[in-house]
């Protein structure tokens, strides 16, 4: 059975697409087969692996136009599949307000894929609104990317209250899987000061890999490819192949 | 009256905070009287600015509990007082879904301040919903900050597009006040080929005033100021206060 996990955090650009895309390329390289999800009507992790005006989203599977697995591609990495996004997502935290089970849909869409997957990324939207509800409902656990600067880690008390909101009334079983210390450049004192707060309170719950400061992960989406493939000797694709290493032993040593 | 300015963009952690705060510092600086409105259920312009725990909030506001002229708290710079916010404002979207002017709420509150102040700046938060459209219907402009990176520049044309939606449905007079490039690092060839790109496409609506990457303006929200107050001489600090002057004679020279 798939292991779900949501990459989340409603403060904006602290990495989460980055993550998204290049955890995924690392564990389809490490043998798992893997599906990215793209959740955010922005579509940057659709645009970031070089998928242009996609035929079918996962809009068409929230408003039932489409079943899940049709909306599933191929990408030029093998192991690695994804459903694209696009900016009619947008229309979905209005029409499915008044939809009973609208916490649950995606939850419901993601149960047919079954024995498909080794795991599925979802990568959410900057808000908790009714998509990244979904997701955090949908998900067996999340991990929060988190930049090393003072809103990012602000931030932070309200996004796991707000995980303990899914616990009580749709998802008991949701983990934390873990915090990512993003954009990390030891050069700067904040930085270092921020790291070392978070590290003191979530204690090993923070993922011992860092991933660093590193140009080639912003130059990678410009070309449609994770940086594990634009560039894998960079310090960036390195970290993140850690990063996956780190994330598979996570339940054998917990 | 009072011009009243969205600081814009769907794509997140772009410098729209600290576009909202350092900009509104620097006009209130240059002797005009400013209001700052947190439209963030984040509320990182509320706390950039040292403010914990509001009595009452734009939330407040939105929900008729009080008038808009009661939740206006003053700061510790002369001349910017602020409207603060909450992570209640994250049930205005919920909340507004079956109000007929529920578009509108914002414009209609701002208009009873008339004569108060020179300028009324909005913060808005990373998504194109209803808090942001609340923000564009009651906006003269937009001021759109955009990192150099490639998932900022790409998200420019649906900003684009929604805002002529807005001007067709309620807000005919809605201008692009201009774009503002930040975090600028002229070492990385990304952040040169991005800026000139979007020059190349945008001409005269990109500020002449860049914003480089400067850690002062990541370090002074964790002291509760903006960077002006913080530490002056920086280049951050010096580059909002150009940002202003170029803003103050916008009207004059187009
Ligand atoms: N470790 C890194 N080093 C350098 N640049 C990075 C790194 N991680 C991400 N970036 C760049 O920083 C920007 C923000 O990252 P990204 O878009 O992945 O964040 P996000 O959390 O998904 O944003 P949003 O909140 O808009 O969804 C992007 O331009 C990305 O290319
Ligand atoms: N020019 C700059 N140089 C260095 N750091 C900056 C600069 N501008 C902003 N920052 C930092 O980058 C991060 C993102 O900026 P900010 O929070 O202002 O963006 P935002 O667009 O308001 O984010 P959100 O989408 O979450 O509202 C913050 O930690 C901020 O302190
Ligand atoms: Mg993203
Ligand atoms: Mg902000």
């Amino acid at each position: 059975l798939a292991k779900i996990v949501a990459i989340a955090n409603q403060k904006g650009g602290v990495g989460k697409t980055t993550t998204s895309i290049n955890l995924s390329a690392a564990l389809a390289i490490l043998g798992h087969s893997v599906l990215l999800v793209d959740l955010d009507p922005q579509a940057n992790a659709t645009s970031g692996m070089g998928i242009e005006q996609p035929k079918t989203t996962v809009y068409d599977c929230f408003t039932g136009r489409i079943s899940i697995s049709e909306a599933i591609i191929s990408t030029k990495i093998k192991g690695l599949s994804m459903i694209p996004s696009s900016v009619d997502l947008v229309g979905v935290e209005v029409e499915l307000t008044a939809a009973p089970n609208r916490e649950r849909v995606l939850r419901d869409l993601l149960e047919n894929l079954g024995e498909n997957f080794a795991w599925i990324v979802l990568d959410c939207p900057p808000a908790l609104g009714l998509i990244t509800i979904n997701a955090l409902v949908a998900a067996h656990s999340v991990l929060v990317p988190v930049q090393c600067e003072y809103y990012a880690m602000e931030g932070l008390g309200w996004l796991m209250s707000n995980m303990d909101r899914i616990r009580e009334s749709w998802n008991p079983l949701l983990e934390l899987e873990g915090i990512v210390l993003t954009m990390y450049d030891s050069r700067i004192n904040l930085a270092r000061q921020v790291s070392e707060e978070i590290r003191s309170f979530f204690r090993e719950k923070v993922f011992r890999t860092v991933i660093p400061r590193n140009v080639s992960l912003a130059e990678a989406p410009s070309y449609g490819q994770p940086a594990l493939v634009y560039n894998s000797a960079s310090s960036g694709a390195r970290a993140y192949m850690e990063l996956a290493g780190e994330l598979l032993n996570h339940g054998k040593t917990s």
